[in-house]
């Protein structure tokens, strides 16, 4: 059955939907069979990077790769846990519907705390963290201290993953492989790049994560969103002559890694 | 009685902690009486930030300026109603301690809908949005389109700000002055960030508010947050000999220029 990859942090704009939207392109790029979920009932993102993906194919004329797309309603109740009982019922259908047909789910999650954002981590088998390099980042985690002694006590977000990887043991004794990945680095390393990445080392080991190369702050990553493209796809300067930009090249080349490093499970002969 | 300053964008991660926090600091170093409350019950940067802050100061034996700070605590019950009632009746108190003893109160928000945060920009006098240069950041205002003809549909976090509005003309007819803050911006300005700034500046007579002139993606926007200062302060190795770094003076300008744009109420004489 499928492989679940989550996106998720419940820090605002570490770039969840943007990871969401590259291995995506990137898994369907490959060859893969990948179905999408977009848990972020109000904001959307993933699913309208795929509104405009399709209507960009159908002005051009052309076909695009597209995963099996999913968009969940919110639910609207005044009874939270009536609401919950409705999420839950949708995004198991969800996953009913796709998990014997596709090789991959990719799931995005909106950066608060709910019902259905931490069930998606429990059904993770891989969890992509993207982080800032910034301690304000890195608080939802460990707390930030100058004090040495007060320093490392694990926060809110990390006790979620950690309940999540608690709560799938006892379901079917599966792992969670949870990857960290430093996301929107600068060109150029400063002092505090280096903290960021030696605390992130440290918390590594003691919240059982490993760490991803990074994606740099790139234009290319997010210039394209109001046409559904990315810089995996033959974009139109690029597609002239076939010679692709330096920041084209470097973008791939990033997702490329990303993918790699995920150790995705790869499909038979 | 006190002016009412909101920061608040529902798009995650676009520097509504990180402005909360410098435009505190910059109030509080000219001189006024500012009251804070952090309703990002659950991440509580701003929070986090003032603990840094006064442990900072107390370990290095000075005083530092700071806010009369208030953090609201999450309503836990099964009960969105009754979660509700609590929430009103815990800001309400902090408004009610606050309004005629300070000058300034600066209300830090979280990036998920909710009932405390669309009451947060009712009651604002000052409405600060920061966003990212990008069209996914945009997208939360105005629909993105390739295609100009199904391009600018008005999206639900501009919609929320409307709502807010005509709920506080028919309370006490009064005015959100609504400004958006371009953060995080490139030094090199790229096209894509052009055209940011033009949908930008087509949207401002659109949906009513103004636009500041932006913060840069600077380090030192950041890297101070474990010890709760900011380029505002006398940061050591720029108290030594009082000669500021080129990046603390560029931040200080911008943090500036900033409150300048605010055009808030100066005292009287
Ligand atoms: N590697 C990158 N290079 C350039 N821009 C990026 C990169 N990653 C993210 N961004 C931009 O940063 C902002 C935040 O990214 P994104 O919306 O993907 O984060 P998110 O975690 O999904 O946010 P939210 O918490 O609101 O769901 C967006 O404006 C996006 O275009
Ligand atoms: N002008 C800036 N220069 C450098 N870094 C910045 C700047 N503004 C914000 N950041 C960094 O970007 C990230 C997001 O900023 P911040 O946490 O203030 O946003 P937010 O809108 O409060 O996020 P959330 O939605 O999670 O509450 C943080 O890592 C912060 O340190
Ligand atoms: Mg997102
Ligand atoms: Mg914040």
């Amino acid at each position: 059955s499928a492989h679940v990859i989550v996106v998720a942090n419940e820090k605002g704009g570490t770039g969840k939907s943007t990871v969401s939207i590259h291995t995506t392109v990137g898994l369907l790029k490959a060859g893969y069979r990948v179905a999408t979920i977009d848990l972020d009932t109000r904001q959307r993102t993933l699913t309208r990077f795929f509104e405009n993906r399709l209507s960009w194919a159908e002005q051009a004329g052309t076909t695009l790769e597209m995963p099996f797309h999913h968009a969940l309603d919110r639910g609207d109740s005044a009874d939270l846990g009536d609401n919950e009982t409705r999420e839950f019922t949708a995004f198991a259908n969800a996953i009913e519907q796709i998990e014997h047909d596709y090789e991959f789910v990719v799931i995005d999650t909106p950066a608060s705390d709910s019902y259905l954002m931490r069930l998606a981590h429990s059904l993770a088998d891989t969890l992509i963290s993207p982080i800032n390099d910034s301690f304000i980042d890195v608080d939802v985690f460990s707390r930030v201290h100058h004090d040495r002694a007060k320093r490392g006590a694990i926060a809110h977000y990390a006790d979620l993953v950690l309940e999540a990887r608690r709560r799938r043991r006892q379901v079917d004794a599966g792992m969670i492989d949870w990857v960290l990945l430093r996301n929107r680095v600068a060109a150029l390393q400063s002092n505090n790049a280096k903290q960021i990445a030696a605390s992130i080392e440290k918390l590594a080991t003691e919240l059982q994560f490993r760490t991803a190369e990074g994606l740099h702050d790139r234009v290319i990553f997010r210039e394209l969103f109001p046409i559904g493209l990315t810089a995996l796809d033959a974009i139109e300067e690029a597609a002239r002559g076939g010679v692709l930009t330096n920041s084209q090249l470097a973008a791939r080349q990033e997702i490329g890694e990303l993918i790699e490093t995920l150790r995705l499970p790869v499909r038979g002969p």
